[in-house]
């Protein structure tokens, strides 16, 4: 089963950023 | 053209799936940050401080465009619209109510897709400086898209002086919001 994961949008919105950055390097 | 959402969703399946919307459109932002000239030229570090900053808020300008003040309903970017009345029942309820008032008075403004863009890429460089390192290389940045869409507006309508200082007044309109809205929940499904 899947696990519920809730955050805010301001913690999501940073998260994706961080991702993208660490993806590209 | 879109479905509306009916009673089969749960709230729950609503609130997944509007969080869902998110994802994608926070990447276009990504995306979209770099296409602007000099954004690039920060150091990363600042080109994050300022995604994580100002996305919301380019969201915000975004969006607007998918809100139906006649209906009252929103359509989010994987197609889905639901009614306001829906929406509420998600407690989101002075979000969209802001969204609504934001997305009227920005419409009114009547912005051409290329008019927008720049002003997107305005409130992104406005955004927020705590984390910066390279305040005047923002600051430089900021001063050129401003002039550029100062330039692209008054040449496009000599006759309405107006028309800048009226969209200049959205800043604070959408570092309200962000303040406001930012620490809304989302709900995601994972492995």
């Amino acid at each position: 089963p899947k696990t519920l994961r809730v955050m805010t949008l301001a913690d999501h919105i940073s998260h994706i950023i961080t991702q993208d950055f660490a993806r590209n390097q | 053209a879109w479905p509306v959402s009916g009673a089969e969703r749960t709230s729950q399946e609503i609130w997944e799936s509007f969080s869902q919307c998110f994802t994608p459109a926070v990447k276009e932002v990504v995306e979209f940050a770099k296409g602007i000239p000099g954004f690039q030229e920060l150091s990363q570090q600042d080109q994050v401080m300022l995604l994580k900053s100002g996305t919301f808020q380019v969201l915000m300008v975004r969006f607007c465009t998918l809100f139906n003040a006649e209906e009252r309903t929103v359509t989010f970017l994987n197609g889905q619209t639901y009614p306001l009345s829906t929406l509420r029942t998600l407690g989101m309820g002075s979000l969209l109510d802001a969204m609504f008032e934001f997305s009227e008075k920005l419409g009114s403004l009547r912005l051409e897709p290329d008019e927008m863009a720049l002003f997107m890429a305005v409130v992104l460089v406005s955004a927020d400086r705590s984390g910066i390192s390279d305040m005047r290389a923002v600051e430089q940045l900021q001063e050129g898209l401003i002039r550029a869409l100062r330039s692209l507006i008054t040449r496009r309508r000599p006759d309405d002086s107006a028309l800048f200082p009226k969209l200049l007044l959205r800043l604070p309109d959408l570092r309200t919001l962000n303040n406001m809205h930012s620490d809304k929940l989302l709900a995601f499904r994972i492995d």
